[in-house]
C-alpha cells in the first residue's frame, strides 16, 4: 500500500515493519532447516533479526498504545494542553520513524521525499515545544528533596547549589591533608 | 528564582496544574500525593548528615537498612490510616518518594515486590493466612531467591534441590555444586530472615522441575544464620549498593512440608506429587515485577529530563551571533533533540504501563477462573515492554547527563545515579537480549498459527492481515 505520511500511517508502517521482520525470521529459518541445520541451530542463526523483529513489536505496540491512549483522553483536556500533549505525540512517533528510517524503507513503501518531510516535521515539532518545555516537566511536579539535583532545583540557583554541594567534599574539612607531609612533599623534595 | 527559569514559567502556554492532574490521574490524586509526600518528608528521613557518596560501603548499607526501616514504619502507618490499599507503597518502592529517600536502592525492597506478591500468588489459602500477616507486620523480613550463579534466566536449569523425605515430611534442600548458589536477591545478605527459594523438586526418586519453598535463613531473634545455611553479600556494584543483594547455599537444610507454595502444585504426605494445570504460572511473579518496573523506568526519567531541562535553560554557552548575548543552551535545537523525546517517552510509557497494568489484572483475574489462555501473551509482552523500557530510559538518562557538559557527571547532579538505578534494571530480571528472543518465540508461534488460518489474540493480532496476504 502506498505510505501515508500522517501519525496513523507511521503507526501502521510500524506494524508493517515489524510483520516483515517475523516473517523474515521465520523464511530464514526454515531456509536453514532446508540446509539440513537443526531448528535450535537454525534458531541459534537468525537470533539477532529476531531479537530486532520483537523489538520492532515491542516499539509498534508502545507508539499505537500511546497514540490510542492518549486519542480515548484527549476530549478531557483544555484546548491548550491538548495542543500540546498531541505535538508530544506526534514528536514521539515521527522521532522513532526517523530512528527506524532503514527498516521502514525495507519493509514499506516510505519515500526520499517522505522522509525529508518527517525530518521537517520534526524539527518543527521542536521548535514548536521549545516555549512550554520547562512547563511540561514543571508539570511533573517532583519536590526539589525528592529530585536531590545542585542543577534541576525550582529555582534555578546552579552554580550556588553546586558550590554548596563541593564545599561538603570531606576532603574540604581540613586546609592541608596529611598526605602532603606523609607522601607529597617528601616526593616533591626527592626524599620518597 | 533564575531570571531565565522564570522567564521561561511566564511564556509557558498551558496550564501547569491541570498537567500535573492528567499525569496523576485527577486533582484529588494530586493533592493525596502532595499529602504523601509532605508527611514522609517533615519526618527527616531523606536529610544526611553526611552525603551518602562520601559514606564507605558498609556505612552506606548501614543507613539504607535505617532509612527503609523508618520510611516502612511511616507507610505503613499511613496505609491503617488511610486504608488506601497499595497506592503508599507502590509509590515508595518505584515512586519518586522512595528513590528521594533510599537514593541507592533499598534493603526491603524485594519484601514488598517480590516476597509478598509470590506468597499471595503462589500460596494456597492457608499458607497466605499464615504468611502475609506476619510479613505485612514486617514480623518477618522476606526476599525472593531464584536466579544462581550460574544460570539466571534460563530458570529450568537450576541446581538447587528439594528432595521430600516421606518419613519425616520434610524437604531437604541442598547446593550440590558452586554454580547452584543463589546469586543477587536484594535484602538476601544480612537483612531477610525469610527467602522463597525456587528449587527442582524431587519426589519418589523424580525430578518434577522447579517449585517455590518458604525457607527460614536466620534465627528470628539473634539474626543469626541457620544450621546449613551460607549466606553473604555479592559486593561493590556499578549502582544500587543499598539493595543488600545477596548470595545463599545450602547444605541439608530441613523445612516442614507445608512451607512448599502449593496454589498450583502440591506434593501429598506421603510424597505423591500432584501436578499444575500449567508450568507458566511460575512465572507469574516475575511477570509482575517487569509490569511494575515499566512504572519506575517513567518515574526515573522525569526526574533525568526535569533536571536537564532546567538546568538548559539556567546554562547559556557560545556566540553565535556577534554582538549577542551568549544563548540558552535550550534554545540550540541538537539540545531540544536530546531533551524532548525524554519527555515525551515519560508520557509514552506512563500511558503503556498503565494499559498494561490494566491488562495484567484481567489476565490474573482471568487465572483465577483457571483460564490460562492469555498468559502466553502477556509474558510476551512483559518481557519485551521490559526490554525496550529499560532500554530506552537508560539511554534517556544517559543523554540526559551529556545535555549537562560536565556538570552533569558530578554526582551532586544526581543524573549519575539515576543512571546506575535504570541500568540495573536492564540487566535484573532477565538479561533484556534474552527477553526479546523469548518474545520472538510467541511472535514466530504467532506467524505460524496466522498461516495456519487460526485466530490470534489482539496484540498480534496485526500480524494475520500480512500472514493471510502470504497465504493467498
Amino acid at each position: 500500500p502506498p505510505w501515508d505520511n500522517t501519525v496513523e500511517g507511521i503507526i501502521d508502517g510500524f506494524y508493517r515493519v515489524a510483520c516483515g521482520k517475523i516473517a523474515l525470521c521465520v523464511n530464514n529459518i526454515e531456509k536453514r532447516q532446508k540446509t539440513g541445520m537443526s531448528y535450535e541451530d537454525a534458531w541459534n542463526m537468525t537470533s539477532v533479526q529476531l531479537a530486532s523483529a520483537s523489538e520492532a513489536h515491542c516499539r509498534a505496540i508502545i507508539i499505537a498504545t500511546y497514540y490510542n491512549e492518549m486519542e480515548k483522553r484527549k476530549a478531557d483536556l483544555s484546548p491548550a494542553l491538548r495542543q500540546v500533549l498531541l505535538q508530544l505525540v506526534d514528536l514521539y512517533i515521527v522521532y522513532w520513524a526517523l530512528e527506524n528510517v532503514g527498516d521502514l524503507l525495507r519493509y514499506t513503501s516510505i519515500s526520499e521525499r517522505d522522509i525529508e518531510q518527517l525530518q521537517h516535521w520534526y524539527e518543527d515539532l521542536l521548535s514548536k515545544i521549545r516555549p512550554n518545555a520547562v512547563g511540561l516537566v514543571d508539570a511533573f511536579d517532583i519536590r526539589d528533596e525528592i529530585l536531590h539535583s545542585a542543577l534541576g532545583a525550582y529555582d534555578g540557583r546552579v552554580y550556588e547549589r553546586l558550590m554548596a554541594e563541593a564545599l561538603k567534599s570531606p576532603l574540604n574539612a581540613e586546609p592541608v591533608n596529611r598526605t602532603f607531609h606523609t607522601h607529597l612533599k617528601p616526593f616533591m623534595q626527592g626524599k620518597l | 528564582v533564575n531570571v531565565d527559569l522564570q522567564n521561561e514559567r511566564n511564556k509557558c502556554t498551558f496550564n501547569v496544574t491541570e498537567l500535573t492532574n492528567f499525569i496523576d490521574g485527577s486533582a484529588e490524586k494530586t493533592l493525596e500525593r502532595h499529602n504523601r509526600e509532605e508527611k514522609v518528608l517533615s519526618q527527616g528521613i531523606h536529610i544526611e548528615e553526611v552525603p551518602s557518596e562520601y559514606l564507605s560501603h558498609k556505612e552506606k548499607y548501614e543507613l539504607a537498612v535505617k532509612k527503609a526501616c523508618l520510611l516502612f514504619k511511616l507507610i505503613r502507618y499511613m496505609q491503617e490510616e488511610e486504608n488506601t490499599g497499595m497506592d503508599n507503597y507502590r509509590e515508595v518502592l518505584g515512586g519518586f518518594l522512595g528513590s528521594a529517600i533510599l537514593q541507592d536502592g533499598s534493603p526491603l525492597t524485594l519484601h514488598y515486590v517480590m516476597f509478598i506478591p509470590t506468597l499471595m500468588g503462589q500460596g494456597t489459602v492457608e499458607q497466605q493466612a499464615y504468611w502475609i500477616g506476619r510479613s505485612w507486620s514486617c514480623s518477618i523480613i522476606g526476599t525472593y531467591a531464584q536466579t544462581e550463579l550460574g544460570h539466571g534466566t534460563f530458570i529450568r536449569g537450576l541446581e538447587t534441590t528439594a528432595t521430600y523425605d516421606p518419613k519425616t515430611k520434610e524437604f531437604i534442600l541442598n547446593s550440590p555444586t558452586l554454580t547452584s548458589y543463589k546469586w543477587w536477591p536484594g535484602g538476601l545478605a544480612h537483612t531477610a530472615n525469610f527467602c522463597i527459594v525456587v528449587a527442582q523438586l524431587y519426589t519418589k526418586g523424580q525430578c518434577h522441575g522447579i517449585h517455590p519453598f518458604v525457607v527460614q535463613l536466620r534465627d528470628e531473634e539473634t539474626h543469626m544464620p541457620l544450621p546449613g545455611i551460607k549466606i553473604g553479600e555479592i559486593g561493590a556494584k556499578l549502582g544500587m549498593n543499598g539493595t543488600n543483594n545477596g548470595f545463599l547455599g545450602f547444605e541439608n537444610v530441613r523445612i516442614p512440608r507445608e512451607h512448599m507454595l502449593m496454589k498450583n502444585s502440591k506434593v501429598l504426605e506421603d510424597g505423591t506429587y500432584v501436578n499444575s494445570p500449567s508450568s507458566k504460572l511460575t512465572y507469574s511473579t516475575m511477570m509482575f515485577v517487569r509490569v511494575v518496573l515499566v512504572n519506575d523506568m517513567c518515574n526515573y526519567m522525569a526526574k533525568a529530563v526535569t533536571i536537564a531541562t532546567r538546568y538548559s535553560a539556567v546554562r547559556r554557552q557560545s556566540q553565535p551571533k556577534p554582538n549577542e548575548p551568549e544563548p540558552q543552551i535550550l534554545d540550540y535545537l541538537t539540545q531540544q533533540h536530546k531533551l524532548f523525546i525524554g519527555i515525551a517517552t515519560v508520557h509514552a510509557f506512563r500511558l503503556s504501563a498503565s494499559w498494561i497494568w490494566e491488562m495484567y489484572n484481567n489476565v490474573t483475574a482471568e487465572l483465577e477462573s483457571g483460564d490460562l489462555e492469555r498468559l502466553p501473551e502477556l509474558h510476551a509482552l512483559s518481557c519485551c515492554l521490559k526490554a525496550v523500557t529499560t532500554a530506552d530510559a537508560a539511554q534517556c538518562v544517559e543523554k540526559c547527563r551529556l545535555s549537562c557538559g560536565g556538570h552533569g557527571y558530578m554526582l551532586s547532579s544526581n543524573l549519575p545515579l539515576t543512571y546506575g538505578l535504570v541500568t540495573a534494571a536492564s540487566t535484573y530480571e532477565g538479561e533484556n537480549t534474552v527477553l526479546l528472543l523469548q518474545t520472538a518465540r510467541y511472535l514466530v508461534k504467532a506467524w505460524q498459527q496466522a498461516i495456519g488460518g487460526n485466530q490470534l489474540t489482539p496484540t498480534v493480532s496485526y500480524i494475520a492481515k500480512v500472514a493471510a496476504g502470504r497465504r493467498s
